[in-house]
C-alpha cells in the first residue's frame, strides 16, 4: 500500500469533501427547508396509474439526473482526470449508479421510510408501477441501513469516491493506477473516521455496502433488460441518452 | 459508443 503523509491525507479529504459538496445535487440547507411532506393517497394512486413504461421513463430520467452530478463528482476527484479515457468510462458505467444509491442516504427519512423524489417524500408504493417490487424494497432498506451509520458528508464523500474508484471492475487498462487511487481514498477514509472517532465497525460496515450496492445494480440491469425486452422501442426513443449509454 | 460521456468529461468543471 502507498506510503502518503498525514498532510496529504487531509489534503485528499478536503478536495474530496469539496467536490462532494459541490456536486451533491441537493445541499444540507436545501434539504433542511425541503418541507418533509409525504405523497397523499390520491397522488400515490396517481403514480401507480401511470402505464408501467411512463414510471420506467420518469424514474430514467430522475436516476440520469443523478448521475451528472456523479459524473462532476468523479471529475474533481484528485487523480481521476489523469485516468486514461477508458478508465475514466469504464468506472463511470460500473460506479455512477452505485454513488447514487450512496447518495440515496441524504434525501431519505428513515422514519417514514420515504426518499425525496419528483418534489415530495415517496414511500415504496410510489414506485409499484415499475413492477420491480422487490429491487425498489431492496434500495429502501439500502438506504436506510446506510442511514443507520449516520455518516457525515465527508465520511460520505470519501465513501463515494472509493467506491467509484474500484480497481476491480473489469476492462480497467491501468488497474494499478486505479488501484493506487483507491488505496490513497480508503486510508484517508480511515482516517477520518478516526479523527470523528468513529467505533472500529464502521469500516467492515462499509465494506459490506459494497457487495449490497454490486447487487443492486446488477438487479437493476436485469429489471432493464426484462423492461427492454417487453418495450424496446420506449427504451430506444424515450429514455435518456446518457441512461442508454450507461445501461444498455 | 459513449458519446455523452465523453463530452460530459471533456467539460470543463464549473
Amino acid at each position: 500500500s502507498p506510503t502518503v503523509s498525514l498532510a496529504e491525507l487531509d489534503h485528499l479529504v478536503q478536495i474530496i469533501s469539496k467536490s462532494h459538496l459541490e456536486t451533491c445535487q441537493y445541499l444540507r440547507e436545501e434539504l433542511q427547508q425541503m418541507s418533509r411532506q409525504n405523497f397523499q393517497q390520491d397522488e400515490v394512486e396517481s403514480y401507480q396509474s401511470k402505464p408501467r413504461e411512463a414510471m420506467w421513463q420518469l424514474c430514467a430520467v430522475k436516476i440520469t439526473e443523478a448521475i451528472q452530478y456523479v459524473v462532476e463528482f468523479a471529475k474533481r476527484i484528485d487523480g481521476f482526470m489523469d485516468l486514461c479515457q477508458n478508465d475514466q468510462i469504464v468506472l463511470l458505467k460500473a460506479g455512477s449508479l452505485e454513488v447514487v444509491f450512496v447518495r440515496m442516504c441524504r434525501v431519505f427519512d428513515s422514519q417514514s421510510n420515504s426518499v425525496y423524489f419528483d418534489g415530495k417524500f415517496a414511500g415504496p408504493d410510489v414506485f409499484k408501477g415499475l413492477g420491480c417490487d422487490d429491487l425498489i424494497s431492496s434500495v429502501f432498506d439500502f438506504a436506510k441501513s446506510m442511514c443507520s451509520l449516520h455518516l457525515t458528508e465527508d465520511e460520505l464523500a470519501l465513501f463515494s469516491a472509493f467506491v467509484l474508484l474500484s480497481a476491480d471492475r473489469s476492462w480497467l487498462q491501468e488497474k494499478l493506477q486505479v488501484e493506487k487511487l483507491q488505496q490513497k481514498t480508503q486510508l484517508a477514509l480511515q482516517h477520518v473516521l478516526q479523527k470523528n472517532q468513529r467505533e472500529h465497525g464502521v469500516l467492515s460496515k462499509l465494506r459490506c455496502k459494497v457487495s449490497a450496492l454490486r447487487s443492486l445494480c446488477s438487479r437493476h440491469t436485469e429489471k432493464l433488460s426484462a423492461f427492454r425486452a417487453v418495450y424496446p422501442d420506449i427504451v430506444q426513443t424515450h429514455f435518456p441518452p446518457l441512461y442508454k449509454e450507461l445501461f444498455g | 459508443k459513449h458519446k455523452i460521456l465523453h463530452q460530459l468529461l471533456q467539460n470543463s468543471t464549473s
